[in-house]
């Protein structure tokens, strides 16, 4: 089975998933079949949904001003359509013939692009959401990077200031991105590197605190500049890791094939 | 998010369609 890499798209999707491989199998089992049921109605409570989601698609791509969103989620919602399509087909040929092989071959195929489009539609979203982690991300990378320009007790006020709600933004998205995700081993690799960030903070500020004091007395400079910039550094580089383990995916759409 | 939501009842009703389709395809196996 394929892996989902949240756990909102596994709950989604792994219940059709299951169905659509049961009936691939089953297909396969009894090639020339049974007598299909009139499929019409299930078919055009599918049509619904679809027409739904393609609405409600488009209109998240023109809200949207994420560029790669807008250009990834119309094939996907083209995929979907397409595949409803071979879906009303294979409906309209087992009424005329409940035991028509073309048309189960339809069937399988059109849930299979539901399956795909869905998936490639999901993990699109799910993506672009990922991106706006990021950007936070990038947001508290901006702050630390200015903090060899806190020189004052009246500086640094203002810097924790505008740092400690940024910080705070990105440890609970990163927070609640770990919950989701389906990978164990991402899981952890987010939550060490967000308890060290955690941990940091305060001996960042202590740091700032203590090269302002050594700076106004002349005492320890270089020490407490060191000090200071190696935890900057530290932290950065934990920020890094977090951004790149939160564009780490197993999804292959291959695996639907 | 509406396209979760949205995604969540064509999972369902694909499901539920391919469901009716393999009961039948199962009482042949």
């Amino acid at each position: 089975m394929p892996v989902f890499h949240t756990k909102t798209i596994e709950s989604i999707l792994e219940p059709v998933a299951q169905q659509v491989s049961m009936l691939v199998i089953l297909h396969e089992e009894a090639e020339d079949g049974n007598a299909m049921p009139d499929l019409a109605q299930p078919v055009r409570t599918v049509k619904i949904a679809v027409d739904n989601l393609v609405k409600v698609g488009y209109e998240t791509i023109n809200s949207s001003d994420d560029q790669i969103l807008k250009q990834d989620m119309p094939p996907a919602l083209r995929r979907v359509d397409e595949s409803s399509l071979l879906l009303l087909q294979a409906s309209d040929m087992l009424r005329a013939d409940p035991y028509s092989g073309p048309a189960r071959k339809k069937l399988i195929e059109g849930s299979r692009g539901i399956l795909q489009g869905t998936s490639s539609l999901l993990l699109t979203f799910d993506e672009s959401e990922v991106r706006k982690i990021i950007r936070t991300c990038k947001n508290v990378l901006e702050y630390l990077a200015i903090t060899e320009v806190v020189e004052r007790m009246e500086d640094l006020v203002t810097y924790v200031k505008n740092l400690s709600p940024v910080i705070t933004k990105m440890m609970k998205e990163v927070d609640n991105r770990k919950e989701e995700l389906t990978h164990i081993v991402h899981r952890d690799m987010l939550k060490r590197s967000l308890d060290q960030v955690k941990n940091l903070t305060p001996v960042l500020i202590s740091g700032i605190k203590i090269f302002i004091t050594a700076k106004a007395n002349n005492l320890g400079f270089n020490e407490a500049q060191n000090n200071r910039d190696y935890v900057v550094r530290k932290m950065s580089d934990e920020i890094h890791e977090i951004i790149r383990v939160l564009l780490l995916t197993t999804y292959d759409e291959d695996e639907w094939d | 998010e509406q396209i979760l939501d949205a995604a969540k009842c064509i999972a369902a009703a694909t499901a539920a369609l391919v469901k009716s389709a393999s009961a039948a395809q199962r009482e042949l196996v």
